[in-house]
């Protein structure tokens, strides 16, 4: 899972 | 996935297409800045180590994979097969000037000490900068093909569009990532002189030339 955000983006 | 996110990705796409196939039609790199395609590269590599790591959706891996092996594949064109045609002489900025700060600043603000924290900051903030040496060889010949003009509104786009995603996110998500939304506005920043004579002269049919 992603801590933060940003992590799950390009 | 929100609308500004999704049309962010495919303007971020449609820039590096488009660089592509005008250095594959043309059979010629001229105009285009190289070390801005290396620092890319870079961007590309140090922020998706988590391909090997994280699993987030198909999609997110996809584009990761494209923009890698994209990047690189126009660092092979510019350097090897038509390197005949790269203007070194005006693609002179210090790729260490950006790439040394954007280090120094990731070892000092990021989210966590580790790693992949780190070198995912860096790739965030040197991504912010890595369109200069670009902007620097338009500046020095004073000018750019119209393809190029678009090539650099699609990439600037892109981020711009982040913001608006992350205005979004913070709303619809509360989520809140202070590191992203400075870079990313530091970054459409840089695209603002070009984005107005981009829309005062390429869109009304002229060439992008620099006021004297």
């Amino acid at each position: 899972d992603t801590k933060y955000v940003g992590h799950d983006e390009l | 996935m929100n609308i500004f996110r999704l049309t962010g990705d495919l303007a971020h796409l449609t820039a590096i297409i488009i660089l592509l196939l005008k250095i594959w039609k043309t059979r010629s790199c001229s105009g285009i800045s190289g070390k801005s395609q290396i620092l890319f590269t870079v961007v590309y590599i140090t922020r998706y180590l988590d391909l090997f790591t994280n699993y987030i959706s198909a999609y997110n891996t996809l584009m990761k994979i494209i923009f890698v092996v994209s990047s690189l594949a126009t660092v092979f064109l510019i350097y090897f097969k038509f390197k005949a045609t790269y203007d070194r002489n005006h693609d002179t900025f210090r790729m260490e000037f950006l790439i040394i700060p954007s280090i120094i600043l990731a070892l000092l603000i990021r989210h966590e000490f580790t790693v992949m924290e780190v070198l995912w900051t860096f790739s965030i903030y040197l991504e912010a900068v890595a369109i200069l040496p670009q902007l620097f060889l338009v500046s020095k010949t004073g000018e750019a093909e119209t393809i190029t003009s678009h090539y650099l509104f699609a990439l600037g786009s892109y981020r711009g569009l982040y913001l608006l995603n992350w205005i979004w996110r913070y709303y619809f998500e509360n989520f809140l990532d202070w590191i992203s939304i400075v870079a990313g506005f530091v970054q459409t920043v840089l695209y603002c002189d070009f984005f107005y004579l981009y829309v005062t002269r390429v869109l009304h049919g002229r060439k992008l030339r620099l006021p004297a």
